[in-house]
């Protein structure tokens, strides 16, 4: 059997607004480790990879391996009736055909439950090669939101273009063309606002601007995100939370 | 320029 306990219901809510209008069904996969997921989109051109960690419960016990598939939405609409700060517990048995959630308010003078059906998901699991990125940029995720929110107003798309000057988001659509360059920024009392790029070699690769700005769904879960490039692999986009990640992985626009 | 496919760089485990 699962059982999960998160003290802070927040974390699972934000997690589902980060990524149920890219995958509609997905496997929850329990395992000892813990909680992940793995889906992509329908059109196939982005890939959600989530982990939450056992030690980021308490407690967290699962007996054996488990897959619950699960209805986004519908969890969604579950999870709307926890408060942020309510203390929330997964549970669900072997074999399950519903999973169980407890939402207890922090001083436990409330107690909600829920059951959720189940649903049978055959999901195929893709192997993700190990990469060496050429380009790896961490900045603050509110920077990187407003950038591909801005941009997405001009074009449909964006060039990113990593190389030692710095990092410049570049645009052009019908009505014109922008284009904004960050430079590595330093900031030892708040690392969470400094922007950082460590480069192997040049890296420049276009992406669709719908995918990127749907992924900034996820920056309430951290305080930056990192961008990890090489020429003609999918970009990875990566948001580490206490407890675990939630990445993305978008493939690129490539020549006709 | 055309949208790739995921597909063809990650592949079914």
């Amino acid at each position: 059997m699962l059982e999960a306990r998160l003290a802070q219901a927040a974390v699972l809510k934000k997690t589902l607004d980060a990524i149920k209008e890219l995958v509609t069904d997905a496997n929850f996969d329990c395992s000892d480790g813990g909680i992940s997921l793995q889906a992509m989109d329908n059109s196939h051109v982005a890939l959600v990879s989530l982990l939450l960690r056992a030690d980021g419960f308490e407690p967290y016990r699962c007996d054996r391996n488990l897959a619950l598939g699960i209805n986004l939405n519908s969890l969604s609409k579950v999870l709307r009736s926890a408060q942020n700060e309510d203390i929330i517990t997964l549970k669900a048995a072997d074999d399950p055909d519903n999973l169980s959630l407890t939402f207890e308010s922090q001083n436990q003078d409330r107690i909600s439950e829920y059951e959720m059906k189940l649903m049978d998901i055959d999901q195929e699991h893709l192997g993700i090669p190990e990469t060496a990125y050429a380009a790896v940029i961490t900045m603050p995720a509110a920077e990187f939101q407003r950038i591909c929110r801005d941009l997405s107003g001009i074009s449909e798309s964006v060039t990113i273009d990593a190389s030692k000057d710095g990092v410049k988001f570049a645009s052009a659509g019908d009505i014109g063309n922008g284009s904004v360059t960050l430079k590595q920024t330093h900031n030892p009392e708040e690392p969470a606002l400094s922007t950082s790029i460590e480069l192997s070699e040049s890296v420049t690769l276009t992406f669709s601007l719908k995918y990127l700005v749907n992924f900034t769904k996820a920056t309430p879960l951290a305080g930056a995100v990192t961008l990890q490039m090489s020429n003609d692999v999918p970009l990875l986009v990566e948001y580490k939370m206490e407890g675990g990640y939630l990445r993305y992985y978008l493939a690129p626009k490539i020549q006709d | 320029m055309k949208q790739a496919s995921l597909s063809s760089f990650f592949v079914p485990q």
